[in-house]
């Protein structure tokens, strides 16, 4: 299972950080690596080594994830996060409120990355952003009427509020 | 193959039979804080076979029975179908020895257009798995599914609060993540 | 400093789970609670347990923090950081984007709870969301002309996108 | 006694002197992703005498100081001051034995009113704390915000992500957030 280790790692490495991987479509630009973290004696092995995440958003210097900003963070993980399914494709994928930390002009560049999936996989997409919700085919919102009871509705994109509030009027 | 339908019901604070259709590309869940929507991705989770409560948000797997609310009583029982489209579909057909050709089969193995898979649990304890309406095992559940890229672990459920956990992890556990998906 | 730590956590506990505690605040109703974890033998030791957090939104049976939804959850977490803040007060508190998960009538209520605070203490917020923005009586933006160089802009609220992305017009 | 302007210039992504004046109850800080809100955030603590570079997001506390970009050149130091309007104001006078009235003083124990605190790092590694400009230790800092309920790991500084830290502790975890606040 090594080798099984091994060939993921650089599958999924290419697919996060390689010319045309994740990570600089979802930033427009930049460069990152993915690489075991060396012991004391600076060794790497297959089978024990922790894995680090080095990001090079464009025009800035490189840093590991930690010194990111909140949003980048959320951006390098979210590309390492689709690096990996693309790694291991499926009919469907599920995406939770995985937007929530990016700005508008982030969050363009994730639907535009979703988009390019689409002709291996679908996707399921829950979201509390307007333009997350523009890229969907089709809406449906989730309400409790009744505390505590779920319910679901079809919605249209302009019944549903600023921010995930759903118009009364939206039928079932 | 792919996805076409999510039926529900007792599940979580679904009460009710509700359906979910996933006939467009792209799908999109919205509404209020606390309504339901991460319920929909634990109810997937679970029909694939999901065997860990925590990973259901919740102690117990009798947590998934709908626990009653304010003005109504608690259920008997949960209940979730995921119903795939399954046609006959061409596939590079690697096995044989006379070289490598296309071959017509269905994506699951089952052979109907469609493919019901199904997941109970009552709320004396008794839980079953059927495919189609027939009663059968996780394995053939699991089996089922292989190479096809769903399951409870691969990468393809992303819940709400992984990417913070992937950013809150130190190297060993990102090691973890990376294994999982091997 | 058994006796302190009991003071502290004893205030912290009102000032959160009290009947006008900032729990009931931030959710409109409910209820919640702050307890020492007892230990296989069901004891519970000043110096040693670790703290847990029951709660119980309005129309909604009681749940520990990990079975309630993302934004259920960042109010619970919210109220909770609040009323330390309360049980030691300071002239100024700065909040960096905790509102990120919250929808809009959750993000109505905190700014709600923001402003009880103001006879004792000044905020500094810094926000994505349009509700929090129109809370304050000044906006600063921060933005990079010049790629990896900060420059502060003095901002209108007019001039703040729909997601903060800030209009090229507003002055140094 | 209240914060009435923050100075930096140096610090993280603040190449060129900045200015941010608190002269209303509730300010508001807005703008894209990457763009230096939370180093703002990091600038108050770093003053304010935290010594851990990770809490400020670092791996060494060198990281504080502009280290380049595309196109401008490292500097060669990074400076932060805050500005506390310093009034006199009147107290509860609990130490007294003639029994409890008010007493005029300021709040903060230096004579003016205005009091400005500052920390510098230079690349030579030399680093350096001010109150109005004199050299000071970081306990004199320390001493100067004692029962104010100012410093850095008092609750008034929430920082980005924290909402989520407490989320995923622990309750051993949340236990040590207590206690850092008692
Ligand atoms: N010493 C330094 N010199 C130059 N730039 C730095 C330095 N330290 C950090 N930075 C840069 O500052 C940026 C981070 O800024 P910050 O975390 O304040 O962003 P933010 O506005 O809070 O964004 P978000 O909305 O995503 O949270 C990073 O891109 C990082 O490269
Ligand atoms: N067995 C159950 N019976 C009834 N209600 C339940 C059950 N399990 C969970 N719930 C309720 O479901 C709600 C959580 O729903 P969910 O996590 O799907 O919200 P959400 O729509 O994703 O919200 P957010 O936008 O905040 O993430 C909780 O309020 C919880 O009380
Ligand atoms: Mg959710
Ligand atoms: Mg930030």
């Amino acid at each position: 299972s090594r080798v099984r280790f091994e060939e993921t790692f650089n599958a999924v490495r290419e697919n996060f950080a390689g010319s045309s991987g994740m990570f600089r479509r979802l930033f427009g630009g930049g460069s990152a690596d993915l690489f075991l973290v060396p012991d004391e004696e600076g060794q790497t092995d297959w089978l024990e080594s922790g894995i680090e995440i080095r990001a090079k958003p464009p025009g800035k210097e490189p840093r590991v994830i930690n010194q990111l900003s909140g949003g980048e963070k959320t951006m390098t993980a979210v590309a390492l996060l689709l690096a990996i399914f693309q790694s291991k494709p499926s009919p469907f994928c599920i995406l939770d409120e995985v937007d929530a930390a990016l700005d508008e002009a982030n969050v363009e560049r994730f639907c535009a990355v979703v988009k390019q999936f689409l002709d291996s996989s679908h996707f399921i997409i829950i979201t509390h952003h307007k333009t997350t919700m523009r890229l969907c085919n089709q809406l449906y919102g989730v309400t409790m009427p009744q505390r505590g009871v779920s319910k679901r509705v079809a919605v249209r994109f302009e019944e549903v509020g600023e921010d995930g509030q759903i118009d009364e009027a939206a039928s079932e | 193959m792919r996805l076409a339908k999510l039926t529900l019901s007792g599940f979580k604070s679904f009460a009710d039979h509700t359906e979910f259709h996933f006939d467009e590309p792209i799908i999109g869940v919205v509404g209020p804080n606390g309504c339901g929507k991460s319920n929909v991705v634990d109810a997937i989770k679970w029909v694939l076979g999901e065997r860990s409560a925590k990973s259901l948000r919740g102690s117990a797997m009798m947590d998934v029975i709908f626990a009653g609310s304010a003005s109504r009583k608690p259920m008997g029982g949960a209940s979730v179908t995921l119903t795939f489209e399954n046609p006959m579909e061409s596939f590079q057909d690697d096995g044989e020895e006379h070289g490598s050709g296309t071959v017509q089969r269905r994506a699951l193995g089952v052979d109907t257009e469609e493919v019901d898979v199904t997941r109970r649990l009552f709320s004396d304890g008794k839980s079953e798995y059927l495919i189609n309406g027939n009663k059968v095992r996780l394995r053939d559940i699991k089996e089922l599914f292989l190479d096809t890229g769903i399951g409870t672990n691969a990468y393809s459920i992303i819940e709400q609060g992984k990417v913070d956990a992937m950013l809150l992890a130190n190297p060993i556990e990102r090691r973890a993540i990376l294994e999982e998906a091997a």
